[in-house]
């Protein structure tokens, strides 16, 4: 089955390692992609290209428990990297409502035995904040505010490592303030009558955590080497990383999914059909 | 005698903290105004003050080798934290200009005893540079396009703990080569005729190493603490903090304050005396 992951952030906030990372599949070719970013980057181009959010989508197949995935991510290179960054929320809206829109085409064909098989919807998505350790900037609170009711939305402070352990604490704190006083919902990983209440509070825990505080391995690795010491990805200790993975892929891909589905899209088509 | 700093980078780079490290001095009450920025950014004040990039001065006495220092930080917050960031940099320029043009007329009145006490134009600005690895940003360029031929350029990669070695050469080399297609000139520590080989050989070194990768101590400390290691901001194994203390204070505050004064404040006068 599909699972439609978007990635939204600034250039350089570790986008394309944390989706390695987290399906430990070299699915950008890394140095590839950065060598003709570094060399052909100059002010004529810029300007050409200025003001324009491009969609990119990279799909390929991922095993996980035995199950085969189609992933697709979704990304939107120069999301925030301009001198002028009005309305560049707008491409990207523009094609999760284009997603719903072609499920409400292929709902309405005679032969629907296909539809899960081609749900393009976009199940979550990442957004990726700069480790300022002071607050959430406009563009973030403005992005937020436009997708977190169009598709499940998970914060997360990129690149955490540069954050110590008492920074993460006070940032976090001060992120899901602004959230909260800009009515800015994100995803509540669920929990079913039938739990147990060990498995109630690692859940409650999961939404806790939120905004996950990530670091992304060097490239084909799952740490980060320095002079001073080397962090690894899948220690809680050193981050988040692992909490995040089991929210979006080994624990509630299943629930993201459904909540598209049943409440996300159900909104989106329901205000279609009534105006 | 006079130290006049100009500090410019987007919120959270870690400017104030780099300033209480290169100085030895809490300059700034960071919790103080850390608590302060926390509490009360909210969406209505964003919007109230958006677009605005303003300018704080902060004045402080500092002893350096036994001499008394008045320095004076300027910085420009908002800088690069607005959705629309397009002419970001006018008030900045307006503010160094406004000081040359104070130095102007301090020099036509009769008596001029006490010019060089009031010598309030800018003697270095240190442009802080977003750990992306990738590239300089248009701001970025935008920014250092319009100020190095009025003060002394020093750009800096900030929070450069974010980065392992490989990342940072090859982003200092992405960085020189941007600046230079772009004909950004910074600044220059200068060698002299009775220099010996060895002395000629640092300062080139110091010259090289520009974008100085820096990394600002903890507040009161100069190191940062993680699970995974120390990292001191003394060693030069761990960032280049030593070779800019070196060239703002130690050995070339004077080259700065005299490359002001003899050519870029002596460019300004005669392009404003020509108009
Ligand atoms: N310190 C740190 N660096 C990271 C992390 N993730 C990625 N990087 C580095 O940041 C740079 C940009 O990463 P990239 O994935 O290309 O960013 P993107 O532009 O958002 O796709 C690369 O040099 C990465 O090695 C992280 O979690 N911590
Ligand atoms: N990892 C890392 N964090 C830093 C560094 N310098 C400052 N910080 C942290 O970044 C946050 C913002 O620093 P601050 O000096 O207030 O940034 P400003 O907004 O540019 O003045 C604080 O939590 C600092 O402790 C650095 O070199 N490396």
């Amino acid at each position: 089955f599909n699972f439609n992951l978007l990635c939204v952030g600034q250039s350089g906030l570790g986008k394309s390692t944390l989706i390695n990372t987290l399906f430990n599949k070299d699915i950008y070719d890394l140095h590839q992609s950065e060598i003709g970013e570094d060399d052909f980057v100059s002010n004529e181009e810029e300007e050409e290209d200025n003001d324009r959010v491009k969609i990119d989508t990279i799909s390929t197949t991922i095993e996980e428990n035995g199950v085969e995935l189609n992933l697709t991510v979704i990304e939107a290179p120069g999301f925030g990297d301009f001198i002028d960054n009005t309305n560049s929320w707008e491409p990207i809206i523009d094609e999760i409502n284009s997603r719903f829109d072609q499920y409400l085409d292929s709902e309405n064909k005679i032969d629907r035995s296909n539809i899960i098989h081609e749900d393009n919807r976009i199940h979550a998505c990442l957004y990726f904040i700069e480790p300022t350790g002071h607050n959430l900037k406009a563009l973030d609170l403005k992005f937020m505010e436009m997708i977190h009711t169009k598709c499940n939305l998970i914060p997360i402070i990129s690149k955490s490592d540069i954050l110590d352990d008492n920074e993460i604490f006070e940032f976090k704190n001060v992120i899901k303030q602004q959230l909260l006083e800009n009515n800015i919902e994100y995803f509540k990983p669920p929990t079913y009558a039938v739990d147990d209440s060990e498995s109630i509070a690692m859940t409650e825990q999961l939404y806790d955590l939120i905004p996950y505080a990530i670091v992304g391995g060097e490239q084909g690795t799952r740490s980060r080497s320095y002079p001073w010491g080397i962090i690894e990805v899948d220690n809680p200790q050193h981050c988040d990383f692992v909490f995040l993975r089991d929210v979006l892929i080994k624990n509630f891909m299943e629930e993201l999914r459904e909540k598209t589905n049943t409440v996300l899209y159900e909104n989106y088509r329901s205000n279609k059909l009534k105006s």
